[in-house]
């Protein structure tokens, strides 16, 4: 564990937290891709299987747990209970497009050939791209709330923390996973418009809106 | 070549 892995860590945790209140405070998931949340779902129950056949450390297993289960209830939240503020309409990116190659891929270029390695690939592959129905929400209807930007700018960070994180450990430690870091590499590209957009405008106090 | 993944990391 270095200092990159851990604010990674608590970057993402934080971002799920923000979500969850945005959400709770609101009484509304107005703005948000449930597909996106849906597929961090999927990301998280694939990847955390582990959890019934290995034990890493009590942080380790918190952590877990508590992703699977914020990704859970946000989903709840915007399916369920506020379902009537879920703006299906602006949420139509076609999830087949990304889960049917990404299950592919998972199958052809992984670490090892077993139920357990494919689908802790198949949820990295994933969660690289499980971004895009909201970011194509966004830029569907043109603007964001200044709080979902604080998401999403936490969720983006996460990655790019675990990059600095994968370098730290190839010089100190002579470790790397290739699959990991490619798919991180993707995941942290896909926000640089986003952090560009973050930084320009809604650090300055505007609200983040796309030119028409 | 490719490493084996990090069971550690989240």
């Amino acid at each position: 564990m270095n200092v990159f892995r851990l604010t990674g860590d608590l970057s993402h945790l934080a971002a799920i937290i923000i979500l969850l209140l945005k959400i709770w405070k609101s009484r509304s998931c107005a703005g948000i891709s449930g597909k996106s949340q849906i597929l961090f779902a999927i990301v998280f129950t694939t990847r955390y299987l582990d959890l019934l056949t290995s034990f890493i450390s009590i942080y380790n297993t918190s952590m877990k747990v508590i992703y699977i289960g914020c990704a859970y209830a946000t989903v709840y939240l915007i399916y369920m209970k506020f379902r009537a503020t879920y703006d299906g309409n602006h949420d139509s990116f076609r999830v087949e497009f990304l889960v049917v190659p990404v299950g592919g891929l998972a199958v052809l270029v992984n670490h090892d050939f077993s139920f357990l390695e494919i689908l802790w690939t198949f949820s990295i592959y994933l969660e690289s791209v499980a971004i895009l129905p909201q970011l194509f929400m966004i830029s569907k209807t043109g603007e964001a709330e200044t709080i979902t930007t604080h998401y999403l700018f936490c969720l983006g960070l996460y990655r790019a923390l675990y990059l600095l994180n994968w370098i730290w450990r190839f010089y100190f430690e002579s470790f790397f996973d290739m699959i990991a870091i490619v798919a991180g590499v993707v995941q942290t590209v896909l926000y640089c418009d986003f952090f560009y957009l973050y930084i320009t405008k809604v650090l300055k106090g505007k609200k983040l809106s796309l030119p028409a | 070549c490719l490493r084996k993944r990090a069971k550690d990391e989240l």
